[in-house]
């Protein structure tokens, strides 16, 4: 199947969504666009906390993910 | 499951809980209902226990709005976030926010179920975080299950037993 890449409207919901739930803190640069950044490795912390395919870009499934309703805590600062 | 960091839990098993205002989108006693059973899914499983006030300042406060609604975490509008709870302590430790932008119910399968949403905030209430496994309450993204015979997953009771031990009367 041929991959669509990610809307703008999609990498502005991911990074509001890493800040917030994945204390994602760089605040510069088109998201997903440059080599390995916190972006990706954010993305790739999600996708292992979710048990996505750990790809640390922002696939179909990651953000359908993102789009779920859910609880508004972070879910990292965790400890076990 | 996870706990928050240093384990923060209740230095008591007696609670209180404080409903303090109400959502149109169901009835008073459907509210009153779901935030009871809510409450009741962590009691049937471990020695905390709740007791409701009705004015005053309780541990557990409970409560609804929308947008910028008096913490430093506004809410979004419909979807996306639903709530969120705040982790044991003093003054909004506890205190569990309901975004009112969403459109809550008792027992339809349109909207979120007010009971299921209020039963994860408590579990943040009590001291769990996010768990990553995905049939657990305390998984972030929204579930419906049917209330009627929800049973707790034994993910949460687990981590529920770890910070405060099991239910002593069972």
């Amino acid at each position: 199947l041929p991959i669509s890449p990610p809307t703008e409207e999609d990498e502005a919901l991911a990074e509001t969504y890493l800040k917030k739930f994945f204390n994602l803190t760089e605040e510069t640069g088109p998201m997903f666009r440059r080599g390995p950044s916190q972006r990706s490795r954010k993305v790739s912390e999600m996708q292992r906390f979710f048990g996505l395919k750990v790809t640390g870009t922002l696939d179909a499934e990651t953000v359908k993910m993102m789009k779920k309703p859910r609880c508004g805590l972070p879910d990292v600062q965790l400890s076990r | 499951f996870t706990t928050f960091d240093n384990l923060n839990k209740w230095p008591t098993n007696q609670l209180t809980y404080r409903i303090e205002n109400y959502t149109p989108d169901m009835s008073v006693a459907e509210v009153d209902n779901s935030i009871e059973r809510a409450l009741q899914v962590w009691a049937k499983v471990s020695p905390l226990r709740f007791t409701r006030i009705y004015r005053g300042t309780a541990d557990i406060m409970i409560s609804f709005g929308n947008r910028n609604h008096g913490d430093f975490y506004p809410f979004d509008g419909p979807d996306g976030t639903l709530a969120h709870a705040f982790s044991p302590g003093a003054d909004i430790g506890g205190d569990a926010h309901f975004d009112d932008d969403e459109y809550f119910t008792f027992s339809s399968t349109r909207g979120y179920n007010l009971f299921l949403v209020a039963a994860h905030e408590f579990g943040h209430s009590l001291g769990l975080s996010h768990s990553n496994d995905p049939g657990a309450l305390m998984f972030p993204v929204y579930s419906y299950t049917e209330p009627s015979t929800f049973s707790l997953p034994r993910d949460d009771v687990t981590g529920i037993q770890y910070i405060y031990g099991p239910n002593p009367d069972v």
